[in-house]
């Protein structure tokens, strides 16, 4: 299974993650 | 070796005709092949058209009846296992698929009565702590894609892009009232127009594509601090979701059965969709008990959805309101 997220962010957001990285549930996937 | 590659005499000889005619065939095949996949076929409305893309696998695999198969799978996980099987069999499936036992509640294995529970398993309070940042992760799983959404596209993998209204669904525009009825009694709506896809000056979309393994904990949680204003189900085909998959089978996720949760955040538009993949073909969502996914019946078209509003959970928000890392759903065997 999977799970897609779209949102709408100021341009100033950044990823903290990279694609191949593993995550857990509350795990910080970005931040303005 | 080294007097074979400097001493042979090389011989050469013009080719057949019909080889070369054979090349060239292929050559044209090769490139005609080539476009076909990069073409978009569009409606008399404008809008995309979903179609199966992908290799001579991917269409072997499409035609067996992979919903049917989900369910059955599904219903086989479903009977009670003997208790004292239960914990050998739960460990052997740990040790295989690398689930940690020591943060499941309950943690006696012997409480689970089947796969189908095992895998719908919950955590023990504060196995899973909450970054506090604007987004966070809602399920265990890999990140195998992230950015911005450019031309209204997302990027499945690294050159295969599909359609951010096919993903979400479109509102229909200036509904007639058939169309009115349709969207608020749950039958099909075909798209009329683009919806939440419209951002502030200043912001951008942006997009992260989670990856669950078997192994993984298969509850979701909310990334942030949002409201859930509607929920759309696209009932579809149950293709595997695994990135081998993915890297072949354009349109993998518009194809595929999903529930898009559509709403915002204090940043504008936020949307959020799990996807449902053969051997996990149900999606429970825990503040929708009407939501049924996988069930028998004839597939719709493609694009089509039903859609319900939660603009009565919360008339003040017009929405079902959640918190950072609050429990959702979960995905289930079947």
């Amino acid at each position: 299974s999977t799970i897609v997220l779209v949102f709408e962010a100021p341009k100033t957001f950044e990823f903290a993650i990279k694609a191949g990285q593993k995550v857990k549930v509350g795990n910080r996937l970005g931040d303005v | 070796l080294v007097s074979a590659w400097t001493q042979t005499p090389t011989k050469w000889y013009p080719l057949p005709l019909a080889v070369g005619a054979l090349l060239l065939v292929m050559i044209r095949y090769h490139k005609k092949s080539g476009r076909a996949e990069k073409e978009v076929h569009v409606d008399e409305e404008g809008h995309e058209v979903i179609k199966l893309k992908g290799p001579w696998q991917v269409h072997v695999m499409s035609a067996l009846p992979l919903r049917n198969m989900s369910r059955v799978w599904g219903y086989m996980n479903s009977f009670e296992l003997p208790i004292w099987i239960r914990p050998y069999g739960f460990r052997f499936y740990a040790y295989a698929f690398g689930c940690n036992l020591e943060e499941i509640e309950p943690s006696d294995l012997t409480k689970y009565a089947n796969l189908g529970q095992f895998f719908n398993r919950q955590l023990k309070a504060g196995a899973r702590p909450v970054d506090n940042v604007a987004l966070v992760s809602p399920a265990d799983g890999t990140v195998t894609r992230c950015g911005t959404i450019d031309n209204l596209h997302i990027e499945q993998v690294k050159g295969i892009t599909y359609s951010l209204d096919a993903l979400l669904g479109v509102e229909p525009s200036d509904p007639t009232p058939q169309e009115t009825l349709a969207c608020d009694k749950s039958l099909g709506v075909r798209k009329r127009s683009i919806s939440g896809t419209s951002v502030r000056d200043g912001n951008s979309l942006y997009f992260t594509v989670i990856y669950l393994a078997p192994g993984d904990y298969h509850r979701f949680h909310s990334p942030t601090a949002w409201v859930v204003e509607k929920r759309r189900h696209f009932v579809g085909k149950l293709f595997s979701v695994s990135p081998h998959i993915a890297k072949r089978l354009k349109n993998l996720f518009v194809l595929n059965e999903r529930v898009a949760f559509l709403g915002r955040w204090k940043y504008g538009f936020f949307g959020m969709i799990p996807v449902g993949a053969t051997n996990v073909g149900s999606i429970k969502v825990n503040f929708d008990l009407a939501l049924r996914t996988n069930v028998r019946g004839r597939l719709p078209p493609p694009g089509t959805y039903t859609e319900d509003i939660y603009s009565e959970a919360s008339p003040l928000l017009k929405g079902h309101p959640l918190t950072p890392a609050q429990e959702m759903g979960g995905f289930y065997l079947g």
